[in-house]
């Protein structure tokens, strides 16, 4: 028996809606430490991985670990009716094949409930090594948002170089070149505003920028995403979920030839 | 020209 219940159920709404272009089936596997969802786009470029900390739940039940194969495009239909104060609990039977989620009103004056169909989802799970990269930064997540948009408009690749000068997102295309440079700025008034560069080594890699406009669906979750870099490695893009657990997306570089 | 990875060239089976 699975019972979980989430009092910020927007947390939910948010995560499916920041992955669910990019991956259309998941499988979501629960056990004694939360919920975590890991899955690739079907071109094998990017993937996703996401975990939800048991402690985040305010109730949390898990008698035995299982796998809950889901239509993303489905399970954000289903979060979109709720309300975004609403406080959400998931249950679903250990043979069950099917999930529902209760949506309850803060003044506890509408309750609703909804049942999702399971599917059986072959999960093509990846180990993902613990690296220790050579260069992270931590910025606004608005202002990710914006350079994956800007970038987009002129190029639809993007060179992304750490150095100890700042991070510089270069792009080409017909209609020319652009450059946004990103520097270290600790001394934001708002915390919000800061831009964190933790560099160990230069670093420079070349991503396709669809999947990184892509991965900032996920803005309204945090205010900071952090990008981590390595050569020759796919990026890892983080949101936190509150204190809750987190978003990553990882992307495999363009390789020159 | 850069040719574009595939995770499962960084990343292992589990």
């Amino acid at each position: 028996m699975l019972e979980a219940r989430l009092v910020q159920g927007s947390m939910l709404r948010k995560v499916v809606d920041a992955v669910k272009d990019l991956v259309s089936d998941a499988n979501i596997d629960v056990s004694s430490s939360g919920f975590s969802l890991q899955a690739m786009d079907t071109s094998h470029v990017s993937l996703i991985a996401m975990h939800l900390r048991a402690d985040a739940f305010e109730h949390f039940r898990c008698d035995r670990p299982m796998s809950m194969g889901m239509s993303l495009a489905n399970l954000a239909k289903v979060l979109k009716c709720a309300g975004s104060d609403d406080i959400v609990t998931l249950k679903a039977n250990d043979d069950g094949d099917t999930v529902t989620f209760m949506f309850e009103s803060p003044k506890e004056d509408r309750v609703s409930d909804f049942e999702l169909k399971l599917m059986d989802i072959d999960s093509e799970h990846l180990g993902i090594p613990d690296t220790d990269y050579c260069a992270t930064v931590t910025m606004p997540a608005g202002e990710y948002a914006r350079i994956c948009k800007d970038l987009s408009s002129i190029g639809d690749t993007v060179v992304i170089s750490a150095t100890k000068d700042g991070v510089k997102f270069t792009t080409s295309g017909d209609v020319g070149t652009a450059n946004v440079t990103v520097r270290q700025n600790t001394t934001a008034d708002k915390k919000e505003d800061q831009t964190i560069i933790d560099l160990k080594e230069p670093v420079a890699l070349t991503f396709a920028l669809r999947y990184l406009t892509s991965f900032a669906k996920a803005t309204p979750l945090a205010t900071h995403v952090t990008l981590s870099m390595t050569r020759e490695l796919p990026v890892m893009v983080e949101y936190a979920i509150q204190d809750m657990g987190h978003l990553r997306f990882y992307l495999a570089p363009k390789i020159e030839d | 020209k850069a040719t574009q990875g595939r995770l499962e060239s960084f990343f292992g089976p589990v």
